[in-house]
């Protein structure tokens, strides 16, 4: 008969790895630097530091390529270290603000294809407090847990991380892309410092270009409109004894408490009923409502943290030296009640390749999406842009960078390459390509005027 | 301090949901249907029964959509229901055979986007002996596992299941997908029956096409070409009192005496070697040398199920009725040690949309893939080909139904809509579509001298 059994995470993103992006050495070799880069600008930006981040890329005998990330971030604490390299769905990004990560499951996908392709061990070489550690470890990918092979104490030179993994890579064929994605990363994190060293050789050393440091995204509580039943659920345990008006003030933002009374009223309810005399109907009315109610005001901004004009055009005009170049922006709007901004820079010059459309450079959380662009909805929503009303081309090459972020990123897969179908991005999109389009138009017309 | 925390696999996929096709309403409700009708469609392949499939969708008050899709297939055991829908990465498909359902999570998606849409139990009513069962049940999102709100004997006319959940849904979005989605499973599936009720009114029955049923894909054991650190590990586990070579002829196929003596002779070891007494260095050097050995012969073809020629044109015959029609095939070939086959038909004809190049309709393990074209392997190798060499377009609009089949698929992501960038895919695809872009240009060819 029918042998019905379960796999865990790990088992699972072992059989499907090339959903995370391991699913050919050229592109495991490029998504072992990406995860590991995310994490390290991510820490730097945890500890309020410029990042400093040099990456070093090692061909061996066969097509083994040593990868090696170094950082001058926050570090990790001795005893998460097992579990954040060595379990797949652990992390300390759930929470709801702007960060590159976001499913517990990148570096752990680097350590496990490195396992599986060359039986190495991953080597963490770790600080965040006043001890340095260095650890060996596999993931015992059934159970979907940390295997040590070593841990001893060694100094650091400050607090920070160095993570190590040897994969069966194919360098010839990432190593353009790989130095694609610093150059972007770049532009994406002007306040970065950025080296890469490949075979001992540094082919890269770029940024910072500001001093500035961007402001730290603060958590946010949940937007009414992010509602479903099981939100309303879980942020109603523990709250039973509490009014609905107060449950509803203490657990969403933009709900003050006129809006709330507002809200009850609108419901039909009576705002003094303790949350715990709320029926399953109510609860999921009122869920449902949450959702659909116009009158809360628009998610708060302060859990974002955009590129910005002035550091968005400068890395633009450092890296790409164009004739033309303008920036616009979108937001704070939301998808779903996350809040999101979308920014774009258009450029024209000899930097860009000819085409019909402009070029289109992807960054969804100042991280360069180099994977997966026909599907991504930004994508789509470029080419619905008829972008002979804007005159391009008109003999230039013209790029435009586009950069989403949100508190949460509705990626297609977990290689996180490319943005899902969701009808106020795809709006957002459109109306920002135009705005740039607008721009360019502008510019077109007045150096004719000119000549 | 930075709070670490892990989150369970159905925790994952409730916030990340787009990833397996639920992140927005229309796409919602196509993937419920899809997943369901998969289901139905495996279950009635392991019955060795001609399936006959009702997929009813009934809209309600507000954007509800109830969805309920019933199947003549083997049901389920009493005791398996509940891990089956309300547990994600639990079922019954992690063999090496082909089958549309390969993850364990599909159903239980449905059931999840339901529950937090419209706080409503999915509804499972299935007879796998001689007694029925009607389930009501819930899943505990953060713990992942099922909370059953009822169960109960019910009588069931027969063998077979019927699912039937409640969703925020987008019906006139998705209704037409919907259709498109049966109409093509029917070519890809001849020997079933699939009819599709909407609001009480039969808008589709369809099939079957043919009495033969399909011979049952067997069960494989993996292709040394699939190895790697993990593979062999875990074939060696509790087999360490066994000869290096009758290790190797028992795990794999394709090794028989002769071929295990040979490889082991081209690693330099003795054949006699007890696996237990084997290095760690030995072990990673026998699972390398596996992958790269290319000695063995080909993975067989008997765990794959094709759709086959005659089949294949049938469907494609009854549903467009075109002016010209040809098939191809590729394979048995292998990507990573798994066996697949590449089907093709072209045809040309009214029914199919003008454009440059064919219309490409994709399947695979006969599951039509609707969503994610333009980053799918196939829709890139089909772009590479120069359809002008093959006389196409000539006036005529042209289709092309291509037909992957393996005992893995590489999804690109959960939602099973595309498949991902492969070397041995792109290949086999460059080849069927220039094949079946010479047989259609001999019958233009054909047709002109005819004038
Ligand atoms: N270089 C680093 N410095 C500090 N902490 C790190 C570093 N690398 C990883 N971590 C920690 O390990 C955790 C797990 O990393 P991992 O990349 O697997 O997940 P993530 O970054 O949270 O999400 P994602 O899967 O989207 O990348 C992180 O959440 C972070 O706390
Ligand atoms: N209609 C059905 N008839 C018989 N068994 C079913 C049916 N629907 C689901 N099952 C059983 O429930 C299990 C879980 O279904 P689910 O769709 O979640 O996973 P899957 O089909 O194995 O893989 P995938 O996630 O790719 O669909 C299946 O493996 C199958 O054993
Ligand atoms: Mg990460
Ligand atoms: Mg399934």
């Amino acid at each position: 008969h029918l042998d019905f059994s379960s796999i865990s995470p790990s088992e699972f993103f072992y059989r499907n790895r090339q959903m995370a992006g391991f699913g050919n050495p050229a592109q495991a070799t490029y998504s072992t630097v990406r995860e590991l880069v995310e994490n390290s600008l991510d820490s730097c930006e945890d500890a309020g530091r410029a990042p400093v981040i040099a990456v070093s890329l090692e061909t061996t005998a066969s097509s083994q390529v040593v990868i090696s990330v170094e950082d001058n971030g926050l570090g990790l604490p001795y005893d998460e270290v097992p579990s954040a390299f060595g379990q797949v769905l652990y992390g300390s990004k759930y929470g709801l603000r702007q960060k590159r990560g976001t499913f517990g499951l990148g570096v752990t996908m680097a350590v496990l294809y490195g396992q599986i392709t060359t039986d190495s061990p991953v080597i963490i070489h770790t600080q965040s407090d006043n001890r340095g550690w260095v650890y060996r470890l596999y993931i015992d990918i059934e159970n979907n847990h940390p295997l040590v092979e070593e841990s001893s104490e060694r100094i650091r030179s400050e607090t920070g991380t160095t993570v190590t993994v040897r994969i069966e890579g194919d360098l010839p064929r990432a190593a353009s892309r790989i130095d694609d994605y610093l150059r972007l990363t770049s532009i994406a994190t002007p306040h970065a410092r950025l080296v890469l060293r490949i075979d001992d050789e540094t082919t890269l050393d770029v940024g910072p270009w500001t001093e500035i440091l961007p402001p730290q995204p603060m958590e946010a509580k949940p937007h009414p409109r992010s509602a479903d039943t099981e939100l309303v659920r879980r942020t109603m345990a523990g709250k039973q004894a509490l009014s609905l008006k107060d449950y509803l003030i203490g657990s969403f933002q933009q709900v003050g408490r006129k809006t709330a009374s507002e809200f009850i009223r609108f419901l039909g309810l009576d705002s003094k009923r303790r949350v715990g005399d709320l029926s399953r109907t109510e609860i999921s009315r009122i869920s449902s409502v949450l959702k659909s109610y116009d009158s809360f005001s628009r998610p708060d901004g302060n859990s974002l943290s955009p590129i910005g004009r002035e550091a968005f055009l400068k890395g633009v005009q450092s890296l790409y030296e164009p004739e033309y170049f303008s920036y616009a922006s979108r937001g704070p709007l939301e998808w779903d009640g996350y809040p999101f901004i979308l920014e774009g820079v258009i450029a024209s010059g000899a930097a860009f390749p000819k085409g019909e459309e402009p070029t289109l450079f992807r960054f969804a959380n100042r991280v360069p999406l180099l994977y997966d662009a026909s599907d991504d909805i930004l994508t789509k929503s470029l080419k619905r842009v008829s972008w002979s009303r804007y005159g391009i081309p008109n003999g230039v090459p013209w790029g435009i960078f586009v950069s989403f972020c949100s508190t949460k990123v509705p990626y297609q897969a977990a290689g996180k390459q490319s943005i899902a179908t969701l009808d106020e991005i795809e709006s957002a999109g459109l109306a920002l390509f135009r705005a740039l389009g607008r721009g360019a138009l502008k510019q077109t017309k007045r150096q004719k005027r000119s000549k």
